[in-house]
């Protein structure tokens, strides 16, 4: 089963729209391996984006660097998903 | 579980589960509640539609779909407490009632079956099919980019490692075509409601163009109201508008097609939340998102029943 652990997802705020443009870029860039939940739209959309532990550097700091304001949305992917697998092991045994 | 009332609707549940929960419900209320194969998945699994329905031949129908979106948990899990709302409701719910007595309802509550056990068994954030595509190492298709509703133009990617890849051609997955071949041969559905998570959105086409609807405004009057009626229980709020006008261009979507088909009530909803858990919303949140979400649909469905076309 496919391990999430370290796997941010960002909550990216792009004031205009040459900054959803360069969110556009980085969905391009596919050895990232970003996961758009909400894809890149108009500047007033957040846009959310699952973050692969070994790019969240990179895509932070490509983001700080066109002053591209983000905030964590979900700080460890696993961590929900081992809460979610818990709870429907425990109604199972019960 | 033994029956529909020791079923466990606050908690996520497995494929064979909802399966069984169907098959369930069909024993329980045979008078109200049959099961129609309307196809297989890509890799064979049987692809189930509940038809509730109190007689009469190809009455005018509702048709709801979940789960298109594998990993939108949110929206199966929905769907299995509007069918036991379904037939708790019939005969008690004098609202719910007159629209049976007239209508049909069809409820497709796992519209993607591979990418659904997929997420149960080795990528829980899957949402695509699980189709293979000749020359990528790249699986599935975005059910929800393959419908001939624009299909080929802005607003889905040619790319099958895409999320949002559209597929070769138009209703190149088994999941679309199953479902537009029933829509079809039936002939007489009046409203159709697709229903996806997350960002708490209620939407009408088009998503693949600009261009406003024929029916635009009543579309937006009829949104404006289920919003209000689904904000009513818990305060929950929503967004309505056009596909495009709302979040951005899509094309080949499933109600893009089914307008164009002639089904004037054609919706999407996008489920809770507006982004703290996303796609992993805690099953404590299921059954008040289904609750609240009843409320809504069932707004668009008394209006279909009292505004025939």
């Amino acid at each position: 089963k496919e391990d999430f652990s370290g796997h941010q997802v960002l909550r990216i705020s792009a004031a205009d729209e040459a900054q959803v443009e360069k969110v556009r870029e980085l969905e391009k860039l596919e050895h990232l391996q970003l996961d758009f939940w909400r894809g890149p739209s108009q500047p007033s959309t957040p846009i959310d984006v699952r973050v692969p532990f070994p790019s969240v550097q990179a895509v932070k700091v490509f983001l700080e660097s066109h002053g591209i304001k983000y905030s964590i949305m979900i700080k460890d992917v696993q961590v929900l998903l081992k809460d979610e697998e818990e709870q429907m092991f425990a109604f199972k045994s019960r | 579980a033994h029956s529909t009332d020791t079923f466990s609707y606050a908690t996520y549940h497995t494929l064979d589960e909802i399966y069984e929960f169907m098959d369930l419900l069909v024993a329980e209320n045979p008078n109200l509640v049959s099961k129609i194969q309307i196809g297989n998945s890509y890799e064979g699994r049987p692809i189930n539609v509940l038809k509730f329905s109190t007689g009469g031949t190809n009455r005018p129908a509702i048709w709801i779909d979940t789960g298109i979106h594998s990993r939108e948990w949110v929206t199966q899990a929905s769907g299995v407490w509007f069918a036991k709302k379904i037939t708790d409701d019939y005969g008690q719910d004098e609202q719910l009632t007159a629209i049976l007595d007239s209508m049909d309802i069809f409820l497709e509550i796992v519209t993607n079956p591979d990418g659904f056990a997929y997420t149960h068994s080795k990528n829980r954030l899957w949402r695509k099919t699980r189709s293979i595509t000749a020359g990528s190492s790249c699986v599935g298709v975005d059910p929800n980019r393959n419908w001939d509703a624009g299909f080929g133009e802005a607003g889905a990617s040619s790319n099958p490692c895409s999320e949002t890849y559209r597929g070769k051609f138009a209703n190149s997955e088994v999941e679309v075509k199953s479902i537009v071949d029933f829509v079809t041969n039936h002939g007489n559905i009046k409203a159709f409601i697709s229903i996806h998570s997350y960002s708490q959105l209620l939407l009408y086409p088009y998503g693949y163009t600009t261009t406003r609807v024929a029916h635009q405004s009543e579309l937006d009057q009829l949104a404006k109201a289920a919003v209000e009626n689904l904000a009513s229980l818990y305060g929950t709020k929503y967004k309505y508008g056009s596909i495009i006008t709302t979040i951005y261009q899509a094309s080949g979507g499933t109600i893009d097609w089914t307008y164009n088909s002639g089904i004037k009530y054609s919706y999407t909803f996008e489920l809770r939340d507006t982004g703290l858990y996303g796609f992993l919303l805690p099953a404590k949140q299921i059954v008040p998102t289904a609750q609240e979400t009843w409320l809504g649909l069932m707004t668009i469905m008394d209006y279909t029943l009292k505004h025939p076309y």
